[in-house]
């Protein structure tokens, strides 16, 4: 890259390459993603890092990720984990595009005061940190914790005393904070999040009525719209009119008012069974053909059918059936959906027979049989 | 895989590789349907578009590829809407094939769970990738015996770290055996038992998604997308994006 322009792939806000160039030996200042460093008085970074890490992902599952939150907890030293940043997740200075490293004096006092609390449990010093690699403050531009500079990471909980203790051990029900207040104020509300009803539970307030389930029994999930009476709720609490609803086209944003339209129900053979319009319909046989049994297995997820038959409605019991027909144009329509494919009419089934479908699942996780060894050099045990 | 061995070809016909131009392999990929397959949504991070990318089943060694695979190209990726990139939570992704694979002994699909179908903690299963060994980067594909660990024991290894029931973990303490960097979106299965054995039928449970630095000081087991959760989600992806109109 010394004569060279910076490769393409590395983005118009690339200004530095590393040797020797590749296509990825691209420097340039990324936004902090890394949990434990979100808090700092800085926001960007660029990689490599002090500690050898070629990026954020490596570093969030590096060992020293590991190590400096938890020897911050011991309290050895103030400012330890401002500076367990400046090494995991280095400045970025905006102009350069280079990193920006810590003082050689937060370096030696992370060190003198820290290491021997590691050496007690029998862990190095991470390798990689040497004190006199890094410059002395006034003689070039490095790091210094500065007033307000919080001593815990956002991984962790300060307690009333200062010391930092393991976010995961707040309200854990166990004493972790020298003064307790680990364990006050323990209520979803306090830590702004929201109480599932019913249960213990606390979800973060953006989960609730998002389409995804979070609480026990679904609660989060439920009152979340009003829909009118001529409509029906999707998955994402929007409201789509009924007779939009199992038509074969997307109506909900989440496309829920096209799931679970199709179903076999057990009922003197596997009654193929059609959601529409809010209402459960039995699909007459009169015009079905082998596509459309394919056409239900296959969409059911279930392989090949194995038995279609058409039943007869038992006598006094068809008038209070609904029906669906096979549409006069259902071979038009390429890649639909069954139910795109049945239609309501006015008058009833002339056959008087519903459809039954019964799918033969498809193999799977099987493996090819080994191959025969030849028998006389079988050693048995 | 750390501590597994080289595989036997054709022995675990629904691992594939999840391939990008020059780069080569990427990331492992599970076949789950003749025009499917499942990996996980961080080997997308910033390359969401389809056709960097293109899928080779049927592989042993990925210098040779040889008469038994078969390649694809992506038509379409899917990435769970809810993936975390900070918390590597619903770390998942389905990809669709542009056209279906020819099934062989060497090219064969994987069952998904059912919808509350878990292993049992303790129970034995597979890893499989083209991941780090710990000294190199292999050409065969490798395969190694894991441990379910209960999500409860699994969170203690990763006091930083959340383990959410989107997660599964697997392997051991002392990280003998895991998967490592390459491996992701491979497939973690296990043969379905009854009181008589082994029933030879495989499940796949997990995708490999995330742990400690797999060949550094950190040991403890892998983290696995759990697949079990996600079946819901696949099912109707595959379903939607096969027969649904715009």
């Amino acid at each position: 890259c010394i004569s060279n322009p910076c490769p393409a792939q590395c983005g118009a806000n690339s200004t530095t390459c590393l040797s020797p160039p590749t296509n990825t030996s691209c420097t340039q200042c990324e936004p902090i993603t890394l949990e434990l460093c979100m808090n700092l008085p800085y926001n960007s970074t660029t990689y490599p890092n002090y500690l050898g890490h070629m990026s954020q992902r490596e570093s969030s599952v590096s060992w020293e990720a590991s190590l400096f939150p938890a020897l911050v907890q011991t309290g050895c030293y103030q400012y330890l984990m401002f500076y367990a940043c400046t090494l995991l997740v280095p400045k970025c200075d905006p102009v350069s595009a280079q990193r920006i490293p810590p003082c050689r004096s937060l370096c030696r006092k992370a060190k003198e005061r820290c290491e021997a609390v590691l050496g007690v449990v029998g862990l190095p010093w991470p390798e990689g940190s040497e004190c006199n690699q890094f410059p002395q403050e006034g003689n070039a531009t490095c790091l210094l914790p500065e007033d307000g500079i919080d001593e815990c990471s956002p991984s962790h909980f300060k307690c009333r005393s200062g010391r930092c203790v393991l976010a995961t051990k707040r309200c854990d029900g166990h004493l972790d904070c020298d003064d307790h207040s680990d364990e006050e104020n323990c209520g979803c509300a306090e830590r702004g999040l929201w109480e599932c009803p019913g249960s213990k539970v606390c979800i973060q307030i953006s989960m609730i009525c998002d389409g995804f389930p979070d609480c026990p029994l679904l609660v989060d999930e439920v009152n979340c719209s009003l829909c009118r009476d001529n409509e029906l709720e999707c998955n994402n609490h929007q409201c789509v009119h009924r007779t939009l609803w199992c038509d074969g086209y997307k109506h909900c944003s989440d496309s829920s008012d096209e799931w679970h339209c199709v179903s076999l129900v057990d009922v003197s053979g596997w009654a193929l069974t059609v959601f529409r319009t809010g209402s459960q319909y039995q699909v007459c046989a009169d015009e079905w053909n082998p596509h459309l049994s394919q056409l239900t297995c296959s969409q059911l997820g279930l392989g090949a059918p194995s038995t279609v038959t058409m039943v007869a409605e038992q006598p006094g019991v068809a008038g209070r059936r609904r029906w669906l027909h096979v549409h006069p144009e259902w071979d038009q329509k390429e890649g639909a959906a069954l139910q795109a494919r049945l239609e309501k009419r006015s008058h009833s089934c002339y056959s008087r027979k519903r459809v039954s479908v019964l799918c033969a699942k498809e193999d799977c996780g099987l493996r090819p049989a080994p191959p025969p060894r030849a028998a006389p050099h079988r050693r048995k045990r | 895989i750390l501590g597994g061995r080289a595989s036997r070809p054709g022995r675990w016909p629904w691992q594939c590789s999840l391939q990008s131009g020059a780069s080569g392999h990427i990331c492992g990929c599970v076949l789950i349907g003749p025009k499917w397959a499942l990996t996980v949504a961080h080997c997308f991070e910033g390359r969401e578009s389809a056709e960097l990318w293109q899928v080779v089943l049927g592989l042993n060694n990925l210098d040779h590829p040889g008469a038994h695979s078969q390649t694809r190209g992506v038509r379409s990726i899917i990435v769970h809407p809810r993936y975390n990139r900070a918390v590597v939570d619903y770390d998942i992704s389905i990809i669709q094939l542009e056209t279906e694979v020819e099934e062989t002994e060497f090219v064969r699909p994987v069952c998904l769970p059912d919808l509350d179908q878990l292993p049992l903690p303790d129970a034995y299963c597979y890893i499989t990738g083209w991941g780090h060994t710990g000294n190199r980067m292999p050409f065969k594909l490798q395969e190694g015996e894991v441990r379910i660990i209960s999500l409860s024991h699994c969170q203690s290894y990763f006091d930083m770290k959340t383990i959410t029931s989107r997660m599964l973990c697997a392997g051991f303490e002392a990280g003998t055996v895991d998967s490592c960097m390459g491996d992701s979106g491979g497939p973690l299965v296990c043969e379905e038992q009854d009181a008589a054995g082994p029933l030879g039928r495989w499940t796949l449970f997990g995708l490999t998604s995330w742990g400690s630095v797999c060949f550094s000081k950190v040991l403890g087991p892998g983290v696995y997308s759990n697949v079990t959760h996600f079946t819901p989600w696949i099912q109707r992806q595959i379903y939607l994006h096969t027969y649904l109109l715009d």
